[in-house]
């Protein structure tokens, strides 16, 4: 008690543990103990909770209407912006909406055939280009016929990139404008996807790709692993950006909707 | 700007001329949380500053000329050492030696085993690549496209189960005498006990000379974790840590060398078959510390 508010030394070390152990830094996790250590023992977890709470309340920017409405999925290598595209495409098609994908990937090994085995699986329509091949003509292709084949959702999946390569983020600027050159609106939505068991790096990936791209919001994936995913807060509450989707598993189902409470709960367990 | 830090703290540091325990405390507290914005683990940063603790409080340093150079240089030269001073080998002793990629999804197991290869290649050795991921869509097609682009033997995955894909790649390998078996797993979480079961059973059946867990170097605080499960349950011989082109520290590499005893023996540099790096220890002290 004293002048450390109302825990012993060892519970303070203990949550600073538990804080800083689910990635959400140690700036934020000294924060909450400050927070903790004006409060009575009773009453901590649900001031903490509720603080995590508020960080993560972003009023989501609402996109402008469209049809068909662009959603484009970036990020770095290997977070599951394929797998996440093929979710959210399922999502929206089970909502009953018109789906069809881009396979704007044409860099990686397999990265078109990859989207084209999903796309099957789930019945919903896909256009690509081929490997080696130039992925903003993919995209312009994809408008084209999403357009003429009446769809209500063009889904982009793009290939993953490490926001330190200035030539590869650029390549970001190139399916902008011709997304733009369709609509000025274009893309509604830029979802970045981001792995749960990225540290202190998220930030900057963050803070890059949104220097490309309009953040529109945040897919984290692998969430059914270990990691609690708090490498999003200082992303949400300085930038803004909400986490829109938790990826939970490799299917196709394995895909939530965002929930505050829930996640901050649970990065206290 | 996380870079600066380090050297901010160096600097401060050198300009003392008679370091006290209480400077050494807050040193220490600033030390701690540059290593925690680096990733590295909770419980091994605390560790880690606890020992520079105990060197950097002894007699001799407090009163030398520049106690805040040799505090600095205990620092790296602690974590240094920590990460493995030796250069550490792959294992190629096996008829023909087998070399198993694990980790977790999406850490780049498949472009790693593409880049073994063809180091492999380079040695002379006339590698066969073996897919054995029978779940993700286009796992197989991926290594393919990577094995025909480099020119390096490859076993296509059998869809009944991954320990058929690896029987067959080894009646592959004797056939066609070829001197290495690079096995490319599915990702899995360390908590998929079904999954990690099926790396026991390829292991205890086929014995394979080299278990490489392939990470992330974006991994933060759970790649202890992480590590530690790979090990205990199906035991690892090294670590490929991926994506070190980016610029993310790399503190996991501390925390799963402490925890693993397990070393780095590569550094992935970039998506490329040449972008495989050797691991340097002060380096990578370097990197972590900024
Ligand atoms: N456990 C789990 N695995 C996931 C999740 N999302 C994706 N994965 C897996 O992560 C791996 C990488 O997924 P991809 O969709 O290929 O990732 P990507 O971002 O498109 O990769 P690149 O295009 O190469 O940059 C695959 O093995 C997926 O099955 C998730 O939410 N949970
Ligand atoms: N920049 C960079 N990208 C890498 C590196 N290693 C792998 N990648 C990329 O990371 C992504 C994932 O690589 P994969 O080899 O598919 O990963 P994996 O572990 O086999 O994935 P799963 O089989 O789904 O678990 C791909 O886009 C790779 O090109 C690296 O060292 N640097
Ligand atoms: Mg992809
Ligand atoms: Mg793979």
């Amino acid at each position: 008690a004293g002048s450390r508010g109302k825990l012993s030394d060892e519970e303070i070390s203990s949550l600073e543990e538990a804080l800083i152990t689910s990635d959400m830094g140690h700036e934020l996790a000294l924060e909450l103990i400050k927070i903790a250590m004006s409060k009575d023992p009773d009453k901590i977890y649900e001031s903490i909770r509720s603080e995590l709470v508020k960080k993560l309340e972003v009023p989501a920017k609402t996109a402008p209407k469209a049809i068909p409405y662009v959603i484009m999925t970036v990020g770095v290598n290997g977070t599951g912006k394929t797998t996440s595209s093929a979710k959210l495409g399922k999502l929206l098609s089970d909502r009953g909406r018109k789906v069809i994908f881009a396979a704007a990937d044409t860099y990686r090994a397999a990265g078109v055939l990859q989207l084209q085995i999903w796309a099957e699986k789930l019945g919903i329509d896909i256009v690509s280009g081929y490997e080696g091949g130039d992925s903003a003509a993919v995209v312009h292709d994809a408008l084209e016929a999403a357009v003429s084949r009446e769809k209500d959702v063009l889904i982009i999946d793009t290939a993953g990139r490490l926001h330190t390569k200035v030539n590869l983020m650029n390549e970001l600027l190139k399916i902008d404008k011709v997304l733009k050159k369709k609509n000025p609106l274009y893309p509604n939505e830029t979802l970045i996807v981001m792995d749960a068991t990225t540290g202190q790096n998220a930030v900057s990936q963050a803070k890059i790709f949104s220097e490309f791209s309009s953040l529109t919001g945040i897919i984290l994936t692998k969430y059914d692993g270990t990691s609690k995913g708090g490498c999003i807060f200082p992303i949400v509450e300085k930038m803004k950006i909400p986490v829109k989707y938790l990826g939970i598993g490799e299917s196709e189902d394995d895909f939530e909707e965002f929930d505050p409470l829930k996640f901050a709960g649970a990065l206290l367990k | 700007n996380l870079t600066k830090n380090f050297s901010d703290l160096f600097l401060k540091l050198r300009r003392k001329s008679y370091l006290t325990e209480k400077d050494v405390d807050s040193i220490l507290r600033d030390v701690r949380n540059v290593l925690l914005e680096a990733d590295v683990n909770y419980k091994v940063a605390k560790n880690f500053c606890e020992e520079i603790r105990v060197k950097a409080v002894g007699e001799k340093v407090l009163k030398s000329l520049s106690p805040g150079d040799v505090v600095a240089k205990i620092i790296v030269d602690e974590m240094t050492s920590l990460l493995g001073s030796l250069k550490q080998e792959l294992k190629l002793a096996g008829t023909p030696p087998v070399i198993m990629l694990v980790g977790l999804q999406g850490s780049g197991k498949t472009t790693t085993c593409a880049k073994l290869g063809v180091f492999l290649k380079n040695k002379g050795m006339n590698p066969l690549l073996s897919a054995c991921d029978v779940k993700r869509p286009a796992a197989s097609e991926q290594l393919e496209v990577l094995c025909s682009k480099y020119g390096l033997h490859f076993s296509p995955v059998n869809i009944s189960s991954a320990l058929k894909s690896v029987e067959d790649s080894l009646l592959s390998a004797r056939k066609n005498m070829n001197g290495a078996v690079l096995l490319d797993t599915a990702g899995r979480l360390h908590v998929d006990e079904e999954m990690i079961g099926e790396l026991v059973e390829i292991k205890e059946k086929f014995k394979p000379q080299e278990v490489l867990l392939v990470v992330d170097a974006m991994t933060g605080q759970e790649a202890l974790q992480i590590a530690e499960s790979f090990n205990q349950r199906v035991g690892i011989s090294g670590i490929v840590l991926t994506k070190m082109d980016g610029d993310a520290r790399g503190g996991a590499a501390l925390s799963m060398k402490a925890v693993t005893g397990a070393p780095v023996k590569f550094l992935g540099t970039g998506e490329r078959a040449e972008d495989l790096s050797e691991f340097y220890p002060h380096r990578m002290a370097q990197r972590i510390t900024g």
